[in-house]
């Protein structure tokens, strides 16, 4: 019955009727509108190949393809909407699922994801991104940040101070991001904040991706002498949890909100409980 | 006696290059994690002490790590208990809690005493699956607190009686 949506005073996030996934942004302020698809995906990590013996590892990110393989084409969503926050619920497989999150009040979208134990059963080293497609046209450029002072200008393909031959199309155009990555035209700005630094790249023009999660059965032979496999508590591989947070705003205004809401979360407010009634209490 | 220096000396040693980019081997990883675990357990006694001497109030304050995956076991079932929000920008901040509780009906007053709206909301299947459910908090407190610029802000939430039966709304598939 309809596209299952959420909305606050600020932001309208669509799902696909018949994917689920996000399908559309909209900041209602702005009368701003963009078609988005976000959805997850792994690369299958390299082990070698005739140009390059060398296997994807700790310090080495080469997967063996160009397109991720998408971890579900369809998820399974339900909805929980109160008068203080909304949120759908997407599972992707039985090791990925994401809540999308609008709070009452609050400008961006929260992504919450939670991928793990990555499973390796099949002798196939994974590296999980989340990927967000657009119709923006980049010409090639992204920009993302070091520690959210200087926000560089990244170009596919390309290096500023040599002339660049491009041998690894996916690994080559990944860059550090330390808590953002953007993307925009002549007019909208689509940014994604993230909780930790992470991996990130825009492979395709109104595209960005994050890597979110990796788990490798080779060494990379750089050092460290082991295949990154983290074993988690029990042993079966690690789980992790984090956030992003979606802003879809002007190019001009956009900086204002992305870097008061950075340094919010980078100095997000510490919760202390403690038992018993109590004194009220706001120091000034 | 709080104590920072240790998290000091671990953060310190977490700064080599393989900690920052996680190219150590696994041992290693195992061995930071500790050092900053145990940093952080003389931390809490260190912002306990702060707490209270900014306060004046006396508590036994309960830290919950876990709150990502709603877990903290020593607070599910209290009937009362204070939520103390510490905000360490320059700016104050307006913040949505999530607190793993077990009731069903909370009321809430923030440091002036007035009721805030509150939501009580079922714990989602993939927090479930993540901690194994093993008798974790079923319902999460959700609420809008302020805080003010470099202080802190005391919340109190006292658990009401279940007399309505929280029914989750039906998945919309």
């Amino acid at each position: 019955k309809g596209a299952l949506k959420i909305e606050n005073e600020y932001i309208r996030v669509l799902f696909d009727t018949n994917t689920g996934l996000i399908s559309k942004i909209d900041n209602l302020h702005k009368n701003l509108s963009l078609p988005v698809t976000q959805s997850f995906y792994w690369y299958s990590a390299s082990t070698g190949n005739s140009e390059s013996g060398q296997p994807s590892g700790a310090y080495i990110f080469r997967p063996k393809g160009e397109a991720p393989f998408p971890m579900s084409k369809k998820v399974q969503t339900y909805t929980v909407q109160t008068d203080l926050f909304q949120e759908v619920y997407q599972n992707f497989s039985s090791w990925c699922s994401q809540t999308v999150r609008l709070y009452k009040n609050q400008k961006f979208v929260e992504l919450e994801w939670t991928v793990g134990p990555i499973p390796v059963g099949d002798n196939i080293g994974k590296e999980v991104i989340s990927r967000f497609d657009t119709p923006l046209k980049t010409d090639g450029i992204f920009y993302t940040d070091s520690n959210g002072r200087e926000i560089l200008a990244r170009r596919r393909d390309y290096r500023p101070t040599w002339n660049l031959s491009q041998t690894e199309p996916v690994a080559g155009n990944y860059y550090p991001v330390n808590s953002r990555i953007y993307m925009k035209d002549g007019k909208i700005q689509l940014t994604v904040l993230t909780d930790r630094s992470q991996g990130g790249s825009s492979i395709k023009d109104g595209s960005l991706e994050l890597m979110v999660h990796r788990r490798l059965l080779y060494d990379d032979n750089r050092g460290v002498g082991e295949p990154l496999s983290e074993p988690g508590y029990d042993g079966n591989g690690l789980i992790v949890r984090g956030k992003h947070f979606i802003f879809l705003e002007t190019v001009d205004d956009s900086a204002e909100l992305h870097r008061l809401q950075a340094q919010a979360e980078y100095m997000a407010p510490w919760t202390i409980m403690a038992e018993g009634a109590g004194t009220p209490y706001s120091s000034h | 006696i709080g104590d920072s220096s240790v998290l000091r000396k671990a953060m310190g040693v977490a700064q080599h290059h393989d900690a920052v980019s996680g190219t150590e081997k696994q041992h290693v990883a195992d061995d930071y994690a500790k050092k900053l675990a145990k940093g952080w357990d003389r931390c809490e006694v260190l912002v306990s002490n702060a707490l209270a001497g900014l306060s004046g109030l006396k508590q036994n304050f309960i830290f919950c790590n876990k709150l990502n995956i709603s877990v903290c076991p020593r607070i599910e079932e209290l009937g009362q208990f204070t939520v103390t929000l510490y905000n360490p920008l320059a700016r104050a901040v307006n913040v949505f809690v999530r607190i793993p509780v077990n009731g069903t009906r909370y009321t809430l007053t923030d440091p002036k005493g007035s009721s805030v709206l509150n939501q009580i909301v079922p714990v989602s299947d993939f927090t479930k699956a993540v901690r194994k459910d093993r008798g974790y908090a079923v319902n999460e407190l959700v609420f809008q607190a302020r805080v003010p610029a470099l202080g802190f802000s005391i919340y109190s939430v006292s658990r009401k009686s279940d007399s309505a039966v929280f029914r989750r709304p039906p998945p919309r598939r």
